[in-house]
């Protein structure tokens, strides 16, 4: 079975769905077979990827809910082996949807049997979360074994850690015991900024041998391809974003070969 | 009475408490006097202008549940002239918590209310918002007359304005028939950057003379002063990003006196 992490921060901007597009993508490129579940309202990653707004009926939400078949509802994408779920802008309004539904938390782990079953094996599942630790964030954290934690270089990032790492260990205790944190990712790291530089040092401090030793430097490229249509590995895979990522990807191959 | 204005964008990190904080200081320092609410269960703004966390009870939280009086809520800042109402924790599960009140979308209306009978009159109110529409973002929608939308220079924001747009017509035509779009405040705009100018240009053809001509330049410092726990007016005047903020300041004086 393949590893199905969360991409979650409630901090917003940090690089969430960057790193699910690009993390896809390089996995991808090596070999992989990846699917990115896009359950953010915004629908960025699905926007990334080349999925138009109105590309995406059947989305995310018609799948959680149970209207839609994955065949349909789960589309290619321009890089060969990434399979995407796209976003639906209904996800805006689940909270007080479903408030009353006992099964409120687990429809995204009831999505994933359902993918386990019916679909050949992904290696790696990818779920692009919003920045929010609402309804959305935790059915990501009821349905995956692990999170993957972008974290923007930046003093607001850093203080929103301890309430992200509450949240995830609140879920272990009660919907969850197997969460555990895969990795905290640096993000828009500015060699130059001595900010960048001790938010990274508080970061290691605390967290050890969690924090990915990839760092992803702040590059523009990677805010330019999403308005192509394409990861950056696409766009321009020799960038340094580009080549963060492609680190990335190969520093999570090297961890699954040693557990 | 004063102006009542939220600062919202479901888009993550595009700048709404560095907005909050650093406008809210610049029209202190002239004179006027200046109310925050933090109803962002993330407590950056109450971080940026040093309140610690061990420090905010009561709370917004406190505040909106009629458990607190404004007395004692409502603290003094760094600031002259500046007060905060600071986020609380709790704040997080209130989409669910309050999902069966009839009054869950007025809360903030209500404590608005008291605020203007109980308080002296506050020249501007700002309202500090998730990146989410959210029970809270209504909330805000619901108390405030107009919406400051910060927007960085980055494609994937631009791409979220239609629906935060078409989130305000909603409330609009609903709870609250006076709320209008008070302005767009491009932010983290970087001159050398052809995309930063490119989205500049996307958002004046949508949104016309609703865009504030104060822009606020990408600025380090502007991110290092939260780490002192103090605005970017006091933690260094000179720099690019305070000058800016005072010319927003400015611009909204000089629009106000035009009405
Ligand atoms: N390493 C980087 N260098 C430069 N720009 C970046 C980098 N990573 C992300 N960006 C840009 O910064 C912005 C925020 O990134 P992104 O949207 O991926 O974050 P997010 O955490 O998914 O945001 P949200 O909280 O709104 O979901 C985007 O405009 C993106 O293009
Ligand atoms: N003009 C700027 N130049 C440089 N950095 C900035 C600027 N404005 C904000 N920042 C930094 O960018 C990050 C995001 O800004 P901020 O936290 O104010 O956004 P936000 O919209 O309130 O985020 P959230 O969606 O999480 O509430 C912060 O680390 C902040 O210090
Ligand atoms: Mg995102
Ligand atoms: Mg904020």
């Amino acid at each position: 079975e393949g590893r199905v992490l969360a991409l979650a921060n409630q901090k917003g901007g940090v690089g969430k769905t960057t790193t699910a597009i690009n993390l896809g993508s390089a996995l991808a490129v090596v070999g992989f077979s990846v699917l990115i579940l896009d359950i953010d309202p915004q629908g960025n990653a699905s926007t990334g990827l080349g999925i138009g707004k109105r590309e995406r009926s059947p989305s995310s939400y018609d799948a959680l809910t149970g209207n839609a078949s994955l065949q349909e509802a789960i589309r290619s994408t321009p890089v060969p082996g990434l399979d995407l779920l796209p976003s639906g802008e209904e996800l805006l309004g689940v909270d007080l949807e479903w408030a009353d539904m006992s099964e409120r938390c687990f429809l995204l782990r009831n999505l994933m049997r359902r993918i386990n079953e019916e679909l050949p094996p992904y290696h790696w599942i990818l779920i692009d979360c919003p920045p929010s630790l609402n309804l959305l964030t935790v059915n990501a954290f009821t349905a995956a074994e692990g999170v993957l934690v972008p974290l923007q270089c930046e003093f607001f990032a850093l203080e929103g850690l301890s309430q992200l790492l509450r949240a995830i260990e609140n879920i272990r205790n009660s919907l969850n015991p197997s969460l555990y944190i895969y990795g905290v990712l640096l993000t828009m790291m500015d060699r130059r900024n001595r900010l960048s530089e001790q938010v990274a040092e508080d970061v290691r401090e605390v967290m050890g041998d969690r924090v990915f030793s990839t760092l992803i430097p702040r590059n523009v490229r990677l805010s330019e391809a999403p308005s192509h249509g394409r990861p950056a590995l696409l766009y321009d895979h020799r960038c340094p974003g580009s080549l963060a990522y492609m680190r990335l990807a190969a520093e999570l191959i090297h961890k699954e070969q040693q557990n």
